[in-house]
This record gives C-alpha cells, sequence and structure tokens, in this order.
C-alpha cells in the first residue's frame, strides 16, 4: 500500500519537475486550487497513468518511483548552462 | 521526444569520468562508453573518452549538495540529472553517488539500479533531448530497467537524429561494407590517454614467470603514480576554479563599488542643480531646514547624512511609522510626513544600543510588536524602547550560519506574512513558531528577480507591497510574477523622504 501524499510533497514535486513555476517555493500556499489540478493533471498525462487531477493511488505510487532530476517541462528551460548563473548553488559562479 | 536546448555544433565529441580513484571507476568507463555508442550507432555522433577537465560532457558522481544548486536526495527518487548541450557544465551529466548502483548492466533490480541505462538517458540530456512522455523512451523521465541491447526506441531514434543525422545513408546493393573504427582506437590515439593497463601479463613461453611478475609491478607502480598526479591535477584544478571564483566576487564588489560612485557623483551633480535652481523656492517639502546647515558645519565626529542623497541601511514600518536608518541616525515619517529635527541619532530612541553604534543593518516589527534590530553578529530586541531580557543575542542563535558578519535586510513579506533576512547572496525565513531559520534554507537570492544580491534594505510598506532598497534607488516587487515592477530602480529620496524634483529631473516614462 503506499504512503499518502502530503500537499507539501506534492506541492515541491511539482515545481521540482517544472510542473509548477519554482517561484512558488516561497508563495505556494497560494496557489489556486485550480493551479494545482492543472499542474497535477500534467504531471499524470506525462507519466501515462489516469487523468484525474487528484492525488490519487497511481498519483502517489509515480511520484515515489526513482527518477531523473531533470524537469519535464520544455518551456521551464531548467538544466539550460544558460541558467547556471542564476540557478548555482548560492550565486556561487562555477566555471571550468 | 523532445528536443531542448542547443545543440551541440560539432559531432566529434569528447567525455571524461571526473571521479577516476572511485572503486568501480573502470565499470563506469565501460558503461558510460556503452551508452555512448548506443547514441553513436543511432546519429552521425562520435565519442572518445579524454582524462581532462576540457571535455565536452563530464561525467560526475557526486552527492547532496555539489555546487550546481540541484542538489541530490540521498539514496531513491532522484538517481542523476545531466545539463544541456552548452559551455561550462553544458553536457555534464551527474549521478547521485548515494544510490546502489549496479555497474554490470543487469537487468536484476535487486542488486541495484542499472548504471547503464540511467547513463544512456542522462547522456541523451548531453545531447540535446528533453523529456519524452513515450513510456519506452529511454527519455521517460521515470526509471526503468529496459534491456538496451545497443537499439534505442523509435521515439529517441528520431529524436537524436532530427538533431544529428542518421549515421550514414542507404546505399545500393554494390556499395562495399564500410570499414569501422571501435571508440578504443579512438580514444587510444589521444596523447595524453594513458595505455589502458593489462589485467594481467599476456603469456609468453619466451619469458619465465618471474619476469612477467616484475612487468606486473612495474605497471602497477606506474598505474598508482598516474593515480597520483591525477589526484593532483585534481586539486590543483580545484584551486585554480576557487581563486577565479575569488576574482569573480572582487570583480562584484569592485563593480558594486564603481556603481554606487558614480550614483554618488552623479547625485552630487543632480543636488547642485537643484541648490542653483531652487533658490528663488521658498521652501521644500519636508526638508529639515536647519538639516543642510548642520550638514555642513556639524562636528567631524558624527556628520549628519543628506536626507536628500543618501543610501539607506535599514528601513521599516513601527508602530505605523517609517523609520528609515542611515549610519548612526534616524529618519521619522509619520502621516503628516517627515517629523522636524530629524534625522536624529537612533540611541535617542533605543539607548540600549551599543554607544559606538555606527550603523544599523536592518530592523523589522515582529509579529509580537517588538523591534528587531540586526547590527554586525547580533540581534537586539526591544519591546517599544526597553531591550528585551537576554538580549543582546548572537546571530547563531537564530540558526544562522556562525560565520555569517552581518545581515543586510530584514522584512515581513506581505504575499505570505513570513519574516525573511537577506545577507549577501541568500536569505532565509524564520519560522515563527520556533524563532529559528527554517530547514529548507539558505536559498539563493536570485529568486526576489531583479533586485540582485548585497541589497542594503527591504520592508513592507503600508500598502502591503515589498521594496528593495540599494545604493539610491529602490525596487517595488510584484509579488505575483515574483519579479521587481520596474527594472531600473527609482530614487528613494523622492518617493520616501519626499525631495522635491529638480529642475532638469524628468520621471522614468519622461525619459
Amino acid at each position: 500500500k503506499t504512503k499518502p501524499v502530503s500537499q507539501d510533497d506534492m506541492y515541491n514535486y511539482l515545481m521540482q519537475f517544472d510542473y509548477l513555476p519554482k517561484s512558488n517555493l516561497e508563495s505556494g500556499n497560494l496557489l489556486s486550487d485550480q493551479k494545482l489540478t492543472d499542474a497535477i493533471r500534467s504531471l499524470q498525462s506525462f507519466g501515462n497513468i489516469p487523468v484525474t487531477g487528484q492525488i490519487d493511488s497511481a498519483t502517489a505510487r509515480l511520484l515515489k518511483q526513482p527518477r531523473c532530476g531533470v524537469g519535464d517541462q520544455k518551456s521551464a528551460n531548467s538544466f539550460s548552462p544558460d541558467n547556471l548563473y542564476h540557478d548555482s548553488g548560492y550565486g556561487v559562479r562555477v566555471r571550468r | 521526444y523532445v528536443l531542448q536546448g542547443p545543440k551541440w555544433s560539432r559531432t566529434d565529441l569528447t567525455w571524461s569520468l571526473v571521479n577516476q580513484t572511485m572503486p568501480d571507476a573502470s565499470k563506469v568507463r565501460m558503461m558510460v562508453s556503452r551508452a555512448l555508442s548506443v547514441w553513436e550507432n543511432n546519429s552521425k555522433l562520435t565519442f572518445r573518452e579524454v582524462y581532462s577537465d576540457q571535455a565536452d560532457i563530464q561525467i560526475v558522481f557526486a552527492r547532496l549538495q555539489h555546487g550546481d544548486g540541484y542538489k541530490f536526495d540521498g539514496p531513491g527518487q532522484v538517481l542523476a540529472h545531466a545539463f544541456y548541450p552548452g559551455e561550462g557544465r553544458g553536457g555534464d551529466a551527474h549521478f547521485d553517488a548515494d544510490e546502489t548502483w549496479d555497474f554490470d548492466g543487469g537487468a536484476d533490480d535487486s542488486r541495484g539500479t542499472n548504471f547503464l541505462n540511467v547513463a544512456l538517458h542522462e547522456l541523451g540530456h548531453s545531447l540535446g533531448l528533453g523529456h519524452s512522455s513515450d513510456t519506452n523512451a529511454i527519455m521517460f523521465p521515470w526509471y526503468q530497467n529496459n534491456e538496451v541491447n545497443g537499439q534505442l526506441p523509435d521515439d529517441d531514434r528520431h529524436g537524436i537524429q532530427e538533431l544529428y543525422g542518421s549515421k550514414e545513408k542507404t546505399w545500393g546493393p554494390y556499395r562495399p561494407r564500410p570499414t569501422t573504427t571501435t571508440t578504443t582506437t579512438t580514444m587510444r590515439s589521444l596523447n595524453y590517454y594513458p595505455e589502458k593497463p593489462a589485467n594481467r601479463p599476456r603469456y609468453n613461453p619466451n619469458k619465465d614467470w618471474e619476469r612477467a611478475r616484475e612487468r606486473q609491478e612495474l605497471e602497477r607502480r606506474r598505474q598508482e603514480q598516474e593515480r597520483q598526479e591525477q589526484e593532483d591535477r585534481r586539486r590543483e584544478r580545484e584551486r585554480q576554479r576557487e581563486r577565479e571564483r575569488e576574482q569573480e566576487r572582487e570583480q562584484e564588489r569592485e563593480r558594486d563599488r564603481q556603481e554606487r560612485e558614480r550614483v554618488r557623483l552623479e547625485m552630487e551633480r543632480a543636488n547642485r542643480e537643484r541648490i542653483t535652481t531652487t533658490t528663488r523656492r521658498s521652501t521644500r517639502p519636508y526638508q529639515n531646514g536647519g538639516h543642510r546647515q548642520n550638514h555642513h558645519h556639524s562636528k567631524p565626529r558624527k556628520p549628519k547624512p543628506d536626507t536628500c542623497m543618501t543610501y539607506y541601511d535599514a528601513i521599516s514600518m513601527i508602530r505605523g511609522e517609517l523609520f528609515i536608518f542611515r549610519g548612526p541616525f534616524l529618519w521619522r515619517i509619520g502621516a503628516s510626513g517627515l517629523y522636524p529635527g530629524y534625522p536624529t541619532e537612533t540611541r535617542r530612541h533605543w539607548s540600549a544600543l551599543p554607544e559606538n553604534l555606527t550603523k544599523v543593518d536592518a530592523v523589522y516589527e515582529n509579529k509580537q510588536r517588538q523591534i528587531v534590530f540586526f547590527i554586525g553578529r547580533q540581534y537586539y530586541v526591544f519591546n517599544s524602547v526597553n531591550l528585551a531580557p537576554g538580549f543582546p543575542k548572537p546571530l547563531a542563535s537564530l540558526g544562522l550560519p556562525p560565520t555569517l558578519t552581518h545581515i543586510d535586510a530584514s522584512f515581513v513579506w506581505g504575499h505570505n506574512n513570513r519574516t525573511y533576512l537577506t545577507s549577501g547572496t541568500l536569505y532565509w525565513r524564520i519560522d515563527d513558531y520556533t524563532g529559528q531559520v527554517e530547514l529548507d534554507y539558505p536559498r539563493d537570492m536570485s529568486i526576489w528577480s531583479g533586485v540582485g544580491y548585497n541589497i542594503d534594505a527591504a520592508f513592507q510598506y503600508v500598502d502591503g507591497k515589498t521594496y528593495f532598497f540599494k545604493n539610491l534607488g529602490y525596487w517595488e516587487f510584484n509579488d505575483d510574477r515574483m519579479k521587481v515592477a520596474h527594472a531600473r530602480t527609482k530614487l528613494s529620496s523622492r518617493k520616501w523622504m519626499q525631495c522635491a524634483r529638480n529642475a532638469n529631473e524628468v520621471d522614468d516614462e519622461q525619459r
């Protein structure tokens, strides 16, 4: 039986993998229900599980599955070297 | 399939394993080589292994926070990540060292996560492929232990071939078979790639067993020396990187100093013009009448700052009034505007502050309506004007790093009513229940987009909006868009000190 997923876990997952903008790291709890539902539906569609918009057992299982750390949405442009100056931990610029 | 980021401009790419001394390095290299050969066989790409930090694709095993802002999470969940093609870190593939990896390419999950499959996926990112929602695809984001066998699923094959073309054209029936070049041969052609060590001496009936052992021993020593040299080179590279980082930080500080100086000179010039053009005016609203005179004839010990030409160390709403701090002085602005007689010494209000107070770093009013001052490595909590028992306390008692020398700004963000502290490139959130910094912090200041690093001050005004200050200017922050409402700073003195505009000044819109 899959352990239930808390809403915080869900938010973090959706932000981590680009289903919600990362700016919600600070303002996540103020998201509208509709935005959250849309993000869950998008995740379910990408993961090829039934699209319900709810955190059901299939979604909970998907969240627990090991995966790649790169985001799933093309528009997010994460892991682009262009983003490094903004995203390289704690503002440290790294150059080889 | 999804094409993401730029593609490589060349088709002959190099790769290198950074963790050469890890226990399974040889297996890792073999698996990476196998994974790359799958992409190679399905496109015009070729790969060769090098021992160099200049390789296009660096293979790295790292754990938790490893310097790229995308920290790993220990065993399970996130297995690896990779960067899309590009300079610097572009193309690099990072694997979570805390995972239990199976480097033998087996289909048995009980032995661990199949490294070959994960490498195949990550290298797809390194080449410019994003995640696919096709569950059969290599680029499906969730881990699947599928049999690879050198073939790519159609989805991935179409993707890689759109980027780099297919391996070869379809020839007619009489085309002779092309000769193939193995990756191993290509690798050996590099001068600085050492000879692959023989696992055991080749059997030679003309040599006796002792000589074979000698050769083996010599080979072992050579390998050992080579490993040591690699380690030395790695350390030197690390030192070089650190030097470069420090250089960049210094350049950043220098730019900051120059910017402050430029703005100061600009303001001085503007101020001179204002004085000459306002001599005909009878009064200037909210200007401290005696202030300028005080400024010019004040005792050298504590010169008062110019109300209309200064940057702010700290700013906060306290008891419904606006307090602006600069050096050991403060201004107080109420419903009727700037109070007369200001700026005045901060210690006239809060006498328990240090006698040698040179500046207040940050101030805010907490949920208990206490006034919290940050000064250097300490913070002071006041009940109205009385220092609360037990204070001052070190910043570290809030859960901040003991090495932290100061706070730049403290503010309660109107969007969620939470308290934030900033310092340099980082910020923290305070848990209102524990009074301590929350666990997920610090985070990078870049989330407050447009504000930059090393701000002077920040606060929430009565309109609920948050304002950030740097040098002589300020930004209004748009909470919904998580970025500044205007890219250029506006002049602080105009809005907050209600200084008059000089004749030559124009609004941004007019400009």
